[in-house]
């Protein structure tokens, strides 16, 4: 199946939105 | 219910639920009694959530780990994931705890939940930071030492990830190397 994949980038603006 | 809803869809997923472990050293109890889960999590926010509430790998006292592992997988040799496996190993000097101990446990956090690895990225069970007083550790640990395209991908995309000049070589030790070396050193399998 698919692979959920996040980069660096990515995660670093989860950490920064609401 | 739509607040249920709202806060579960408005979260990202990760391809893994994950578990963060937690050791402090206690003479006086067992190793495994000193091994407490901490939560596990899944989904990118609620990893925020848990990194900014926890304290920071260079404030912790030395002999405390910090284990982040695939949820079903124990931080330790034994779990049958782990037994056929190893670790990549960083090591890091005295002073480095001041300052790139946190900036490389961070790297290493999201290379895991963020599956950085592509397909090999099955091969991955967790990562073990140590702080001890004699220098600090920290280590990805994989599901089978005798993979070896799979660790040595592994191996290469991580030092990138962390920055490491070319000069500097890393190794792949195999846990049952770890546990049954004589001296202090054990032998690395790979090295990148």
């Amino acid at each position: 199946g698919t692979r959920i994949i996040y980069d660096r980038k990515f995660l670093m603006e989860c950490r920064n939105s609401p | 219910r739509e607040a249920l809803a709202a806060e579960i869809w408005d979260k990202h997923p990760l391809q893994n639920r994950w578990a963060l472990w937690f050791f402090k050293n206690d003479k006086s109890k067992t190793w495994q009694a000193n091994l407490r889960l901490v939560t596990k999590f899944s989904t990118a926010e609620d990893f925020w959530a848990l990194y900014s509430h926890i304290q920071l790998a260079s404030k912790l006292t030395s002999g405390c780990d910090y284990s982040l592992f695939k949820d079903g997988i124990e931080p330790m040799w034994e779990d049958n994931r782990n037994k056929r496996g190893g670790r990549w190993l960083i090591t890091l000097a005295k002073q480095q705890r001041h300052t790139e101990l946190d900036r490389f446990w961070l790297e290493t956090l999201l290379c895991l939940i963020g599956e950085t690895f592509g397909p090999y990225s099955e091969d991955i069970c967790g990562a073990v930071i140590n702080i001890r007083a004699k220098g600090d550790k920290i280590a990805i640990w994989t599901r089978e030492a005798e993979n070896r395209d799979g660790v040595t991908h592994i191996g290469r995309v991580y030092k990138e990830r962390l920055g490491l000049s070319h000069k500097v070589v890393i190794g792949y030790q195999a846990h049952a190397d770890t546990a049954t070396k004589s001296g202090s050193l054990t032998k690395n399998k790979f090295v990148v």
